[in-house]
């Protein structure tokens, strides 16, 4: 049920929290090794998130509920005025 | 189009705000483009209440989640004031709806258009310049980890999860990008935005987007 409050395993033991560390320094290591030499590619590692399992990040701020939206179609609109 | 563009260099742009441990997203840049819509219309930029949009948009879920279309359509139908961030302070969590006197002042809105826009970014751009900053929906799973840099993989579409505010893109370099301003605070991403790869619908970031009209 998409309306149940989230409720994690708080307060999560330093246990948990040391897993999923750890977890997050894999998961870094992993994605910053795929693309070295692209231009600008983006890289990734230790912020605010790196204490949550993937799972625990989605479940508490990845709440935006998806909607199918029309497909824009630039003939059946007017044309758009000249911004300066 | 020109090559560089961002409302934050005309100072319509509130500054990054920190939704903590609520699901509330989808206020924040509901929120954030009715700012804007303001701002380049010419009133002074100011942060209107998230917890109002929270708390009283009945046809979402407050911190639990909620549809960007849902709480547009709310706005518009019921065409709802939103009061100051300072009189509805953000609190992070649900609470009772808080109703303010019609002739209380607020922001409405007079309509909003909700497209997708996948596989016409420029046409995307092109709404960017003309109505102000874009709400959209994308699949934010690896931006957990997110440091900086030009997001170009490890992004799918058709799994929207997260809601955004579009203020800009940069297309001066190699790599064309959306400028995209997060609600994680300002110490997430670069000072809490997000630059996503233009051309690709990298992340679903073209696929539900929203703009504004006041």
């Amino acid at each position: 049920d998409s309306r149940a409050p989230f409720t994690p395993t708080w307060p999560r033991s330093r246990e948990r929290e040391a897993a999923a560390f750890r977890e997050s320094l894999n998961r870094h290591r992993y994605l910053n090794s795929l693309f070295p030499s692209e231009n600008s590619t983006a890289f990734y590692g230790i912020n605010q998130f790196s204490y949550l399992f993937p799972e625990e990040f989605k479940a508490i701020y990845l709440r935006s509920k998806p909607s199918k939206f029309p497909r824009y179609s630039a003939e059946v609109h007017m044309s758009i005025p000249n911004v300066s | 189009l020109p090559l560089r563009f961002d409302w934050r260099d005309k100072q319509v742009v509130t500054q990054v705000r920190n939704q903590q441990m609520c699901g509330g997203c989808w206020a924040f840049s509901v929120v954030g483009a009715v700012e804007s819509a303001y701002a380049i219309k010419g009133k002074p930029l100011e942060d209107l209440s998230v917890q109002q949009v929270i708390d009283c948009s009945y046809n979402n879920y407050g911190c639990n989640g909620g549809s960007t279309l849902n709480a547009l359509n709310w706005l518009n139908k019921m065409q709802v004031k939103l009061v100051k961030d300072s009189e509805y302070p953000f609190k992070a969590q649900n609470g009772l709806c808080h109703y303010f006197s019609g002739s209380h002042s607020g922001f409405s809105i007079k309509g909003y258009s909700a497209y997708d826009f996948s596989d016409q970014e420029d046409e995307m751009a092109k709404a960017l310049l003309t109505f102000g900053p874009l709400v959209v929906i994308v699949d934010a799973v690896s931006w957990q980890d997110y440091l900086g840099g030009i997001i170009q993989h490890h992004c799918s579409s058709g799994e929207a999860n997260h809601a955004v505010l579009i203020t800009g893109f940069d297309k001066t370099g190699s790599t064309p990008y959306w400028i995209v301003r997060n609600s994680w605070g300002s110490s997430w991403g670069v000072d809490g935005y997000a630059h996503v790869k233009m051309g690709s619908n990298v992340c679903g970031i073209a696929d539900s987007v929203s703009s504004i009209f006041v």
